[in-house]
Parts: C-alpha cells; sequence; structure tokens
C-alpha cells in the first residue's frame, strides 16, 4: 500500500477567504449593476485557478476594475469595513501600463492572499486596479485612515515589495476625503 | 498563527494542478 503524503492532496488554505470582482464601465446602468462578482476562493490552488483563467489587467479595457476584497466586504467606500478607511494609492503613467501594470497587481494579490502585512494584515479590506487611458491605478484598501500604525507598517511593506525605489512616494489617503475632493487629487495622509 | 505564505511559496504553485 503506498502512503500518500496529505502535500499531494491537500490544498493549502488561505487565512482569508477572498472575493473577486469586475468592473465594467456601462454608463447605461448604475455603478452598482455595473459591479459583478466573479468568484470566491479559499486555497492557494484555488486562487492561481482563477487567477489564471482571467485576462490580465493589461489586457482589459479602459474603464474597468479588478477588485479583490475578503469575503463579506463590498469593493466601495459605503460598506461598513471600509468607511472609515483609506488606500494607498499608486497611479502608473501610460508607458507603465506594458512594462509594470500587470506584475505590480500580481504582487498586490500576493501581499493580500499571503498576508505579507503581519499583525497588521487583519486592516487590510482589500486592493483594486484601475484601467483608465489617462492612467491606471493601483490601491490597497484599509480599514481605518487613523490607525497610524497600520497604515504606515501596510505602506512601508508594500512599497517594499513592489520594489519601488527609494524616492519613488505612494501617499495613503482617506476615502472620505476623496470622496469630498473638489480638485483631481486628494491629500495624503501618510507617505512612504 | 496567522498562514501566511511569501511570494516564493505562492509562486511555485502556479502552475501545480490540484490533483484531486
Amino acid at each position: 500500500l503506498e502512503i500518500v503524503s496529505p502535500e499531494a492532496y491537500i490544498k493549502h488554505p488561505l487565512q482569508n477567504s477572498w472575493s473577486l470582482w469586475f468592473f465594467k464601465n456601462d454608463k447605461s446602468k448604475t455603478w452598482q449593476a455595473n459591479l459583478r462578482l466573479i468568484s470566491k476562493f479559499d486555497t492557494v490552488e484555488d486562487f492561481w485557478a482563477l487567477y489564471n483563467h482571467i485576462q490580465v489587467s493589461s489586457n482589459l479595457m479602459s474603464g474597468c476594475d479588478y477588485s479583490l476584497f475578503k469575503d463579506g466586504i463590498e469593493p466601495m467606500w459605503e460598506d461598513e469595513r471600509n468607511k472609515r478607511g483609506g488606500r494607498w494609492l499608486m497611479t502608473l503613467n501610460k508607458q507603465m501600463r506594458r512594462s509594470d501594470l500587470d506584475r505590480f497587481w500580481l504582487e498586490t494579490l500576493l501581499c493580500l492572499v499571503g498576508e505579507a502585512f503581519d499583525d497588521y494584515s487583519d486592516h487590510v479590506c482589500g486592493a483594486v486596479v484601475n484601467i483608465r487611458t489617462k492612467g491606471d491605478k493601483i490601491a490597497v484598501w484599509t480599514a481605518d485612515y487613523d490607525n497610524r500604525e497600520a497604515v504606515t507598517h501596510i505602506g512601508r511593506v508594500y512599497k517594499e515589495r513592489l520594489g519601488l525605489p527609494t524616492k519613488m512616494t505612494i501617499g495613503y489617503q482617506s476615502h472620505a476625503d476623496t470622496a469630498t475632493k473638489s480638485g483631481s487629487t486628494t491629500k495624503n495622509k501618510f507617505v512612504v | 498563527g496567522k498562514r501566511q505564505y511569501n511570494r516564493d511559496f505562492l509562486l511555485c504553485f502556479q502552475f501545480k494542478p490540484a490533483c484531486i
């Protein structure tokens, strides 16, 4: 009788269950109607099964988003777990869609599902990639903009994981400020 | 403890089919 190691048949469970959402900009519909839940997963193997099955971000049409959020959190400011939160935002220039977008987004996903932020991973709600003609954006959403320790730890680890040069900074903005901004930029609460 | 997986560990599963 051959003994098979459990490694061979047991999937590797993640700390959290995650939902991947897709947003397609159809102006005839409401914002919420354009948002669709693609799938949920809670193992390493199922994460890859989903990731390998869908289009990479750089192939999406302008106006589309992918959002990965912990199960039970909707990818919008209004969700109870997001409304006091904010995001570490990275704005990419047009050239970066070809050179950096897909690897930055995959790295972001790996940070989330792998719980890369140590004891502060519980403060992470999700991440969003926006495909836009004027410049794509990737953001990690956290639960509480007031928690300096959690927010800055997450920002430092995230910047390091993306391999961004020291001189390039990313900023953290509260969703409340983003929602009420008057111009095109939102003030940063933190910068790393 | 938390189930943390580093990037190399996660990446080595990308093209490894689950047996069942």
